[in-house]
């Protein structure tokens, strides 16, 4: 059977709501390593992964590796039905056709039980190929979201811009256009709140804001996001998540005609 | 003006 008791259930929530946005099905590969995902939206413009190692949970039980056919939008209602100070736990057979999902709370006197069918997806996996990027961005998370908030208002792409000087957002639009530039801090350790860069080679691309959006969502998850970005190639988003995992997003860019 | 290009053209299936 396959059981894993996450004592921090909020993060799975919030794993949820980072992902059913962009994803609409997807199938949750459970190992011995842990639950991990990978699936990609259905223009197959961007793709997530995400890995939630089995020593995040307590107990992790995975006696055979299976594959969760999971429609996202049902379990994101289920998710909603756990309260944030919920034990979440994820269960189901060797050969299964359903996962149940047990919320316990604190003190253990309430207890629900959600059954949800699977599905069958046939899931494409593609191989990510190591990059060499030409430069690694560290950012506060909130700061990354605000800044995809702001030029939304202004235009559909955002271009990033990465040189000594720092990096550089803007965007252009019908009314006009919108620069956001982040000075490289001192970066003596790697607290919260500084920006730090990376730089092998300037790199300048462009990317839809749209989907910039959604991965965003994973913000309540990470104090910090890495954006690793290399020319004409897609940008690897990051957002590492404490004592479990990470999860990753890609975006194929914008290119010029 | 800039065109979106598609995931599957840098990453290939397994």
């Amino acid at each position: 059977m396959f059981e894993a008791r996450l004592v921090q259930g909020s993060l799975m929530k919030k794993f949820m709501e980072a992902i059913k946005d962009l994803v609409k099905e997807a199938n949750w590969d459970c190992t011995g390593t842990g639950i991990s995902l990978q699936a990609m939206d259905t223009s197959h413009v961007s793709l997530v992964s995400l890995l939630l190692r089995s020593d995040g949970f307590d107990p992790y039980r995975c006696d055979r590796n299976i594959s969760l056919g999971i429609n996202m939008e049902s379990m994101a209602k289920i998710m909603k039905c756990a309260s944030n100070d919920d034990v979440i736990t994820i269960r189901s057979e060797d050969h299964p056709d359903n996962v149940t999902f047990v919320f316990e709370s604190p003190n253990q006197e309430k207890v629900c039980d959600y059954e949800m069918k699977l599905m069958d997806i046939d899931s494409e996996h593609l191989g990510i190929p190591d990059t060499e990027y030409d430069a690694i961005i560290s950012m506060p998370a909130s700061e990354f979201q605000r800044i995809c908030r702001d030029l939304s208002n202004i235009g559909d792409s955002v271009k990033i811009t990465c040189n000594k000087d720092g990096v550089q957002f803007s965007a252009q639009g019908d009314t006009g256009i919108g620069k956001i530039a982040l000075k490289q801090n001192a970066v003596i350790d790697k607290e919260d709140g500084q920006v730090s860069i990376e730089l092998n080679d300037p790199v300048s691309l462009t990317f839809a804001l749209r989907y910039l959006t959604f991965f965003t969502k994973a913000t309540p998850l990470a104090s910090t996001v890495t954006l690793s970005v290399s020319a004409k190639n897609p940008v690897a988003v990051e957002y590492r998540v404490d004592d479990i995992g990470y999860i990753r997003y890609y975006l194929a860019p914008k290119i010029e005609e | 003006s800039s065109k979106q290009s598609s995931l599957t053209s840098f990453f290939k299936k397994m």
